[in-house]
């Protein structure tokens, strides 16, 4: 899934800013 | 005595509903006194008809960018509730999948306006008729009568940040790895939820209305994925090439 939603899976790395 | 059931004390739900709360307020796209400000400004009939006169591509690009950019406040929503960010990485991905735009339609009552029943759209307050050029009738009618039945519960910000995080944190979105500590999260939300209903003194059908959204907020994203398959069988390029990444991501 992680592959499928490299976007969402980036958004959720970056630190909250 | 304090104690509401053995595993979740009063304090945990107080704790809970504060930092949910400060996550929606952080994150919610427009604050309440913005939009008092705006003062309910709705687009004017020649306005209206430039919106119709769009090409039926140019117009879905528009409301895929807008649900695109009201998403990417939702997923920083998410990554504020405390627990979220402790499940795995495979379920944050599919509670967001499934559960981002949902929490959008939630959030839309925030900017809609019953009394012109319009909703706040390309920086004006647009009605249905705003829309024609989709050709998504019935699902912006369902959209619009959904912004007006939430508005109509009158929620606070609390009480709408705490059933948002209830509405993403759903343990049976398919594809869950770890579905019990969904479940764990998700009903601490719930009490949590329950807990501000009755400290405001929220009549006790409030919590089950609010449940029965949960079907109408499905409904609408089945909705739009019909409408999306529809439009990109007649406009495939459109959608791979105009339409924002993230939104293929998630819809595509």
């Amino acid at each position: 899934l992680k592959e499928k939603h490299k976007i969402l899976h980036q958004l959720l790395q970056n630190s909250t800013s | 005595n304090g104690e509401t059931s053995p595993t979740v004390s009063m304090a945990e739900l107080d704790h809970l509903a504060h930092v949910v709360s400060k996550s929606h307020l952080e994150t919610c796209q427009y604050l309440r006194e913005e939009l008092q400000q705006m003062n309910c400004q709705n687009f004017l009939q020649d306005e209206v008809e430039s919106y119709q006169k769009k090409p039926r591509e140019v117009m879905w690009q528009l409301c895929a960018l807008k649900i695109t950019e009201a998403i990417q406040y939702v997923v920083e929503f998410a990554k504020r509730i405390n627990g979220f960010m402790d499940l795995c990485q495979n379920d944050q991905i599919v509670l967001l999948k499934a559960g981002s735009l949902e929490v959008v339609f939630i959030r839309m009552c925030r900017v809609f306006d019953s009394h012109n029943n319009t909703i706040y759209f390309d920086r004006k307050f647009a009605g249905p008729d705003v829309f024609k050029a989709l050709g998504c009738d019935d699902l912006i009618t369902s959209v619009f009568d959904f912004a007006k039945n939430m508005s109509s519960l009158h929620l606070t910000e609390e009480e709408l940040a705490l059933f948002s995080a209830f509405v993403l944190l759903s343990a049976d979105r398919s594809w869950l790895q770890d579905k019990l500590q969904v479940e764990k999260l998700q009903q601490k939300t719930q009490l949590a939820l329950q807990h501000v209903l009755q400290k405001n003194q929220r009549e006790d059908g409030v919590l089950n209305k609010l449940r029965c959204k949960v079907s109408a907020l499905r409904s609408l994203c089945s909705q739009h994925t019909e409408k999306l398959s529809a439009f990109r069988a007649i406009y495939p390029d459109i959608v791979r090439t105009h339409f924002p990444p993230l939104y293929k991501e998630l819809f595509g």
